[in-house]
């Protein structure tokens, strides 16, 4: 059996709610380390991966070595739309059940009980190797959900140009061309700081539609962290309510590359 | 327009 309470079920309705548009239908693998998803986007451009670590739930408890649970993402939002802010979540499966029962209350005066049919989905699964990267950048989520937004109304495409001392957005359109830089600000208030991190400078390209489908995600932390390499994926991560310890939502996009 | 590269060629089925 699996069951697994989390009192801020807010923090799975904004999970879902960060990944809806990239994925149709994804695997919940749970452990009794805790649970693990990682879906491709249709076109192989982007990937979700998510780690949910025991530490999150109040309560934790799955009697199998691993258990996997397919899940519907419309489905999914669409009971997720019952659980209210506050309220808490508990995700309950039989070992060999054929659904996954949410339970939303909030005290002991509403509870809300949706059964939900689990598929039997077919998902390729990718090596991720432990990446070290040239250039890091932590920066609020608001600033990074404000740049794609700003920029995607230029241009398709975002050229990010990481280098000692800040971190250049820019878009090249039919319109003109535009740029935002942030600068590396370590000593001002935590919701305002911008991390640069640079072992060697990096620019590359990516399309602002996933950047923009990444921000859905910006609800869950204060800060976003993008790890850049030369010619290798984007990562971009959100710490759950940013503590590395409970896990991460985290999404990796290739570039684009000039002909 | 430059072009965009899949996952496939970066990360490999595990």
């Amino acid at each position: 059996m699996f069951e697994a309470v989390l009192s801020n079920g807010s923090t799975l309705k904004k999970i879902f709610e960060g990944i809806k548009d990239l994925c149709t239908d994804v695997n919940f693998d749970v452990s009794s380390e805790g649970i693990k998803l990682q879906a491709m986007d249709s076109s192989h451009v982007s990937l979700v991966s998510l780690e949910l670590h025991t530490d999150v739930f109040e309560q934790f408890r799955c009697d199998r070595d691993s258990m996997t649970l397919g899940l519907n993402m419309k489905s999914v939002t669409q009971i997720f739309k019952i659980c209210g802010n506050d309220d808490s979540v508990t995700m309950r499966a039989e070992d060999e059940g054929e659904t996954l029962e949410f339970t939303f209350e909030k005290g002991e005066d509403r509870v809300s009980t949706f059964e939900l049919k689990l598929m039997d989905i077919d998902s390729e699964h990718l090596g991720i190797p432990d990446t070290e990267y040239q250039c890091n950048v932590k920066l609020p989520c608001s600033e990074y959900q404000r740049i794609c937004r700003d920029m995607a109304g230029f241009g398709d495409n975002m050229t990010i140009d990481c280098q000692k001392g800040g971190v250049t957005f820019s878009v090249d359109g039919e319109v003109g061309k535009g740029k935002i830089f942030l600068k590396h600000q370590p000593n001002v208030e935590e919701k305002h700081k911008v991390i640069v991190t640079v072992k060697e400078g990096v620019e590359l390209d990516f399309a602002l539609r996933y950047l923009n489908n990444f921000a859905k995600a910006a609800p869950l932390s204060d800060h976003v962290q993008l790890g850049l390499n030369s010619d290798t994926p984007l990562s971009v991560r959100f710490d759950i309510e940013d503590k590395a310890t409970l896990g991460s939502l985290k999404f990796f996009l290739a570039p684009k590359i000039k002909e | 327009q430059p072009t965009q590269l899949t996952l496939n060629s970066f990360f490999t089925p595990s």
